[in-house]
């Protein structure tokens, strides 16, 4: 259902789909630590969305490829006036 | 300051957007600024091209990444004025830059502001309101699994990897969170928003903010 739901083609029988099954299963170990902090009612929740079957690797490679770039702290606001 | 402030209330918010297989997040921050910035002078909301920031902010490394503040600092030297997306559309990949004549219309930045508002979320808070939408650097690493509500915990400040576009904020509620757009479609998240805890700069959200003047 999650192929069928996020559209992905791969064939049950591949090398790729044994893969992405075993990147699946690390995200729901995950998911269940990441919610383990969230029972409070408005915490955030986490589970299966169209990143469950990337490594975090691959994540990161891919969406996360903004540069650090330090930035000075900021002075305070301005009194004058 | 308002208990709460949202610009998507004031329809000069560019819908969500989705970078797709491409590094571009750097680029979709700078330019929903400038999109945002824009209306809220009195134009109309147009969608502003993230290809040609892609393509043509020659220090960034186009889909490999990029960093917000090269990005700004190349718009605010070299005055290119950013055409509409319909006239250089995104296609999740690195291509030549594409040139327009000065007489093109376009929208230029005259200036930035990049600061580290760490321990002062209040006067970030303020900047928003005063300037616009603001471009803010996070660490996104659990972002990956995340499907709505607000994060306070599993995320680091000082280990940004992810530029994203701080919109508004909610103070009224038990825990004051952060509105913040993404880019990776609607799907994710509160169709394509996340909401940041504020204080304790929580992802680094307030540890490299940059507002800008168009």
């Amino acid at each position: 259902s999650f192929r069928e739901l996020f559209h992905r083609r791969y064939d049950v029988n591949s090398e790729e789909f044994n893969r992405r099954h075993l990147y699946f299963q690390d995200t729901m170990k995950r998911h269940k630590y990441l919610n383990s902090f969230s029972a409070a009612p408005h915490s955030a929740k986490y589970g299966i969305n169209q990143f469950s079957d990337l490594s975090q690797k691959e994540f990161r490679e891919l969406y996360l490829r903004a540069s650090t770039a330090r930035a000075p702290s900021f002075s305070g606001l301005k009194t004058e006036g | 300051l308002p208990a709460r402030f949202d610009w998507r209330d004031k329809a000069v918010v560019s819908p969500v957007q989705n970078q797709q297989a491409c590094g571009s997040c750097w680029a979709f921050s700078v330019v929903g600024a400038m999109q945002s910035v824009h209306a809220i002078e009195g134009s109309t909301l147009e969608r502003l091209s993230v290809q040609q920031v892609l393509d043509c902010s020659y220090k960034n490394e186009g889909c490999n990444g990029g960093s917000t503040l090269q990005a700004l600092d190349w718009l605010k030297q070299t005055r290119v004025k950013l055409v509409l997306e319909s006239e250089y559309s995104y296609k999740a990949k690195t291509g030549i830059c594409h040139y327009f004549s000065q007489s093109h219309g376009g929208v230029a930045l005259k200036n930035f502001t990049a600061h580290d508002f760490g321990g002062q979320e209040k006067a970030m808070m303020g900047q928003l309101v005063e300037c616009g939408p603001l471009v803010a650097l996070v660490d996104a690493v659990s972002w990956q699994d995340y499907l709505g509500g607000i994060i306070q915990h599993h995320c680091s400040s000082h280990w940004s990897n992810h530029a994203v576009l701080v919109v508004g904020y909610d103070t009224t509620g038990d825990i004051p969170y952060w509105i913040v757009q993404n880019s990776w479609g609607t799907s994710w998240g509160n169709e394509g928003y996340v909401y940041i805890k504020i204080g304790d700069s929580v992802c680094g959200i307030a540890d490299s903010v940059a507002a800008v003047f168009l």
